[in-house]
């Protein structure tokens, strides 16, 4: 189902898929880990985390891939009350 | 402050985007501002281009990564007009910095503002209100499997590793939330948006916020 839903095209049986496949069983368990009313109180309207196009990346692959913005340390915002303070 | 405000509900934020396999986050984060901010002004709302930003911000890294504060300092510098995404089409990969006559159509900034607001959201939402969307930098490692709701845990401040915009917030239910448009297209998430607690800095939201004005 998530090979149509997504597109994707590996081969059954090549490397490529058994790769594929190990990463999203790894996502499951990832998803078991943030749903987790332990870890993460259930309240009302809470995140929820689960299957999507990126469950066969690996979080290190999604990392690369996606998460490529640098952190600027920036100043505090003073508030005009702060100001007036000061 | 009220209690719900979204620039969506005013139609000056543009379609959510898809940066696909390009590092760019902090393009998209920063002309998602641009546009807005020029829709508050002209009350026209134009996709600008992304790919203009990526090939052209000599102090970032294209589609291999930057920062939104440099890509801002970039645009208030050189007064660069941001032609629109029609005739700048992204590409999803970083190529050679495109000029354009200085009739033809464009947006550029006058001035811009950056600021932490960690431990005061509450002026954030304010300066929202005031400013237009406000791109942010963010902590999304475990957005890589988020499908819905507020984010409230799992994840960290003052580890940013992606940008995205800020365009409103709730506070009429029992959890505040900020909500935040991402560029991974809009069937990621709510619609390609995600909620994300008020208070605390979940993810990092108020560490590196930044608003441009047209």
């Amino acid at each position: 189902h998530f090979l149509t839903r997504y597109g994707r095209r590996y081969s059954p049986g090549s490397l490529e898929f058994q790769k594929r496949e190990h990463f999203f069983q790894e996502s499951i368990r990832r998803h078991e880990y943030l749903n987790s009313p332990v870890l993460a109180p259930y309240e009302n309207n809470s995140a929820i985390y689960g299957i999507n196009r990126f469950s066969d990346l690996s979080p290190e692959e999604f990392k690369a891939i996606y998460l490529q913005s640098k952190a600027v340390e920036l100043p505090k915002y003073v508030t005009t009350s702060a100001k007036e303070a000061i | 402050l009220p209690a719900r405000f979204d620039w969506r509900d005013k139609n000056l934020v543009t379609p959510v985007r898809n940066q696909l396999s390009c590092g760019g986050c902090w393009a998209f984060s920063i002309v998602g501002g641009i546009e807005s901010a020029y829709a508050i002004n002209e009350n026209l709302l134009e996709e600008l281009s992304v790919q203009q930003v990526i090939d052209c911000s000599y102090e970032d890294n294209g589609c291999n990564g930057g920062s939104t504060i440099n890509a801002l300092h970039w645009l208030n510098k050189t007064r660069v007009k941001l032609v629109r995404a029609s005739e700048y089409e992204f590409k999803a990969q970083t190529g050679i910095c495109h000029y354009f006559p200085s009739s033809d159509f464009g947006v550029s900034i006058r001035d811009y503002k950056a600021y932490n607001f960690s431990d005061i959201e509450e002026e954030m939402m304010t300066q929202l209100i005031n400013l237009g969307p406000l791109a942010a930098t963010v902590d999304a490692v475990s957005w890589q499997d988020y499908l819905g709701g507020i984010i409230q845990y799992h994840c960290s401040s003052g580890e940013a590793n992606h940008a995205v915009l800020i365009t409103g917030f709730d506070r009429t239910g029992d959890i505040p939330y900020w909500i935040v448009k991402n560029s991974w297209g809009s069937t990621w998430g709510i619609d390609g948006y995600v909620h994300i607690k008020i208070g605390q800095n979940v993810c990092g939201i108020a560490d590196t916020v930044s608003a441009a004005r047209v």
